[in-house]
């Protein structure tokens, strides 16, 4: 289970 | 200008029919040192990097970065044209509207020259922290892939934990539970049987299988899978393209947080 974390709040924009 | 031959069609028909079911659309960037590609599924969950390095061609030209805007169900449609062993040259001029596809068969009694049409693709790329992972596993992909479905039958959701014990994958469902642990061991005779772990500290990470399953596309790609995880940031699953000059297919998942 758990909530789906996005990849963005990992990554940023370069 | 951008000219660049592949020995075999199908590494180029495998990539993309491996990401065609996280990304629509998206650049192939190409400069001197080969084709790139970044692309992030429409969710923002899935994050695909493939880098083909221009060893991986022969011969390689590109003189000026090149983006090349691309459809991949149109590419697809393309590629279907292509022999599996067919011989692939990827041209396209300086600013391109169109990339040139040429399939040669093997025996060499056959060309067929495509053009696919270029979009323009305002793509935003994402800089990919270098990380030290807390875990690698390397094991053969068909076995990832096996898991994977396996454990969709009972869950959406995967637990993937390490320790020095091993590896478990774990799903919990309506049905029941199921798990599958693998432990390292070494096939002298079939390296690529072996599953090899490597632990710094150990790791505990949920994820949606359904991403995991859509990666496992790339099975037919490369005969290993690395997996490497830290607590708490995207998993990364790599399969590794054209032996030997570290040309990679890159998927990185964000985890499931919390309970």
């Amino acid at each position: 289970g758990g909530k789906q974390s996005s990849i963005l709040g990992f990554f940023g924009k370069k | 200008m951008l000219e660049s031959r592949l020995e075999q069609a199908d590494l180029l028909k495998k990539v993309v029919e491996a990401i065609s079911g996280l990304v629509n659309d998206c650049n192939f960037d190409c400069n001197d040192s080969g084709i790139a590609l970044q692309a992030m599924d429409n969710s923002h969950v899935a994050l695909v990097s493939m880098m083909l390095k221009a060893e991986a061609f022969s011969p390689y030209r590109c003189d000026r970065n090149i983006a090349l805007g691309i459809n991949l169900s149109s590419l697809t449609k393309v590629l279907r044209a292509a022999q599996s062993s067919d011989i692939l040259t990827l041209k396209a001029e300086d600013a391109p509207d169109v990339v040139n596809l040429v399939f040669e068969s093997s025996e060499k009694d056959r060309i067929s020259e495509y053009d696919l049409k270029l979009m323009d693709i305002d793509q935003e790329h994402l800089g990919i922290p270098e990380t030290e992972y807390a875990a690698s596993i390397s094991m053969p992909s068909n076995e990832f892939q096996r898991i994977c479905k396996d454990l969709m039958n009972i869950s959406e959701s995967v637990s993937i934990e390490c320790t020095k014990e091993g590896v478990k994958f774990a799903a919990a469902g309506d049905i029941g539970t199921g798990s599958v642990t693998l432990k390292q061991h070494s096939n002298v005779d079939k390296p690529e049987q072996s599953v090899e772990i490597d632990l710094s500290e150990p790791v505990a990470l949920s994820f949606s299988l359904k991403y995991l399953v859509n990666f496992t596309k790339a099975t037919s790609l490369a005969s290993k899978v690395k997996l490497s995880l830290s607590n708490e940031v995207p998993l990364l699953v790599e399969y590794e393209l054209s032996g030997g000059n570290s040309s990679y297919l890159r998927f990185y998942l964000a985890p499931k947080i919390g309970d």
